[in-house]
Formats: C-alpha cells, structure tokens, sequence
C-alpha cells in the first residue's frame, strides 16, 4: 500500500458515494446512466470473487465489500426505488457491443485459463469501457448536471491515481501487472476529453457543460 | 513479472 493508491481508492470511494447521495437526496436519478452502473456492478462481482478463495488484508477485504455493496444499492436506486426518474429513452447505448468484444478478450489474454483469472481479466476489462454508456447519454442529451461531473471527475481521479501508484510500485517492488496497467491507461484516456472540459467549465463556475 | 495472476488492488 502506497499514498497513491490509498487516494485512489478514496476518490473512487467518493465518486461512487458522490452518486448515490445525490440519487437518494434528490429522489432522482435523472441524467444517470443506469447501464454503467450495473457494468459496474458486474465489473466488482466478477473481480471480487476471490473474497471466497484469498485473503488480502482486511482493508483489502472490507473495501471490496463496501465498493460491492455501494454498486448494489445504487442500480437498486435507478431501477428500483426511483426508477419513474430513470431516463430510459435517453441511456440507449448497446451494451452488447462492449461486452462482446470484452469477453472474446478475456478469453484471449488472460494471466492463466481458469474461470477466476478469465473473470477477473474480463472485470479489469470491462471496468476500462464501463462509463461510455454514461458518456453517451451525456452527450445526447448535451449536456449534464454538475453533480454528475464531480461524479465522474473522481472517477478519472481514481484511475489517474492508480497509473501513478503502478509507477511507484514499478519502482519499489518492481510489480507490474501488464493487463491492468494496459486497460488502466486506455481507461484513463476516455476521461482525459472529459476532464479539460470540466477544468475549463465547471470549475469555472458555469455549473453545466456539455460534451461537444 | 512479480507473482503473476496475484491481484491485490482493488
């Protein structure tokens, strides 16, 4: 455990609670994505079921529990509870044409062929395009409440985070896990056109912006 | 390679 990763894992923390307590507060979860969520719902089921095999460390254990718990509740929240503010018409993005070609992934390059690497290469995968059904609803609507841009500005924190604790880790332990540091970047990239319209709008007090 | 197929991050 270094500071980097330690932070990371806190703003995904808040990202992740950022979006829940503003669907519980406002009794809405309009402009949410409710296919990203339940991505990332399957992303910590498939990579966390070796808290039935191994045992990390009880910050390890209790986290995944927490992130686990946290992805339920919130799909519970937009499908559920206040699934009348669900903007359906609006969250159409084929979820098939990521999980397809994610799969034939994880089938392909993975770090041994049994069904919990193959699960736990297919969550590293599919955690990397899980926010595009998010990003397309933004950008067919045009635009997004500012909530669901701090929302996802954690979440590229997150992952910008655990690039810089892969590089610590590199150096100290000489660790490198080629499959999550590969789809960790490519899922860094995704938020980097995100991130530069929310320094130059949001946090310049325009509260709304819209992907062009 | 260190421990390949060890995963403890999150």
């Amino acid at each position: 455990m270094n500071i980097f990763r330690l932070a990371g894992d806190m703003s995904h923390l808040v990202a992740i609670l950022i979006l829940l307590l503003k669907i519980w507060r406002s009794r809405s979860c309009a402009g949410i994505s409710g296919k990203s969520q339940v991505l990332f719902a399957l992303v910590f089921t498939t990579r966390y079921l070796d808290l039935f095999t191994s045992f990390i460390s009880a910050y390890n254990t209790v986290m995944k529990v927490v992130f686990l718990a946290l992805s339920y509740a919130t799909v519970y929240l937009i499908y559920m509870r206040f699934r009348n503010s669900y903007d359906s018409e609006n969250d159409t993005f084929r979820v098939e044409f990521l999980l397809v070609p994610v799969i034939g992934l994880s089938f392909l390059e993975n770090y041994s062929f049994t069904p919990m690497e193959i699960l736990w290469t297919f969550s590293i995968f599919l955690e990397s395009v899980a926010i595009m059904p998010q990003l397309f609803m933004i950008t067919k609507t045009g635009e997004a409440e500012s909530i669901t841009n701090h929302y996802l500005f954690f979440l590229g924190l997150y992952r910008a985070l655990y690039i810089v604790n892969w590089v610590w880790r590199y150096h100290t332990e000489g660790f490198f896990d080629q499959i999550a540091v590969v789809s960790g970047v490519v899922q860094t990239i995704f938020y980097c056109d995100f991130f530069y319209l929310y320094v130059t709008r949001v946090l310049r007090g325009r509260g709304k912006m819209s992907l062009p | 390679w260190q421990r390949r197929g060890f995963h403890d991050e999150l």
